[in-house]
């Protein structure tokens, strides 16, 4: 399963 | 947070405020692409919608909307204010080629298939190649100023220090987003040419001049 991915990045 | 993107995210900042800077004290946008710089407004635009949606600091929210307002700032400068000083004869590079084929990119390659995510990753895709206008302006025009090769450096540098970050995060965190990763790469390589220029000429004191 893929883990959600969150952009936590600029 | 590591160190890394700390420096990463504040080389950015540096960039873009030593492009309005420079805008701002010469009172001219000569040698800069507006249209490079339209497409970094559009990366902005897209990827921080989620400034309504989603919360993850008040460094990531300022940081976020710094980057935004400097973003349209720009453009205002470029095509307002000092519109009588744009090269638009030098800033011919079509960017309906970058736009469109990362659109459908982003389109048929990203993490989830919703209208945000598509978003994000259009901003991810069209950032890495949003530095081209610029890059095909000063061949051909075969120079720059001192002063937009700073930007360029640093706006350089921060690609660069994500990617350590990547790396540093993959080791510590187990965390990697493998769109980001390979777009970061991508840009990244984009400026390797312009920093050998940065390193050979400008930090020897030397204008940025290309051969004919």
């Amino acid at each position: 399963e893929e883990p959600e991915q969150s952009h936590d990045e600029l | 947070m590591n160190i890394f993107r700390l420096a990463g995210d504040l080389s950015h900042l540096a960039a873009i405020i030593v492009l309005l800077l420079k805008i701002w004290k010469t009172r001219s946008c000569a040698g800069i692409s507006g249209k490079s710089q339209i497409l970094f407004a559009l990366v902005f635009t897209t990827r921080y919608l989620d400034l309504f949606t989603n919360f993850i600091s008040p460094y990531n929210t300022v940081m976020k909307m710094i980057y935004l307002g400097c973003a349209y700032a720009t453009v205002y400068l470029i095509y307002m204010k000092f519109k009588a000083t744009y090269d638009g004869n030098h800033d011919t590079f079509r960017a309906e080629f970058l736009v469109v084929p990362v659109g459908g990119l982003a389109f048929l390659v990203n993490h989830e298939f919703s209208p945000l995510e598509i978003l994000w990753t259009f901003s991810i895709y069209l950032e890495s190649v949003a530095i081209l206008p610029q890059l095909f302006m000063i061949s051909k025009t075969g120079e720059a100023e001192t002063i937009t090769t700073h930007y360029l450096f640093a706006l350089g540098m921060y690609r660069a220090l994500y990617l350590i970050n990547w790396i540093w995060r993959y080791y510590f965190e187990n965390f990697f987003d493998l769109i980001a990763i390979v777009a970061g790469c991508v840009q990244t390589i984009l400026y390797c040419d312009f920093f050998y220029l940065y390193i050979t000429k400008v930090l020897q004191g030397k204008k940025l001049s290309l051969p004919a």
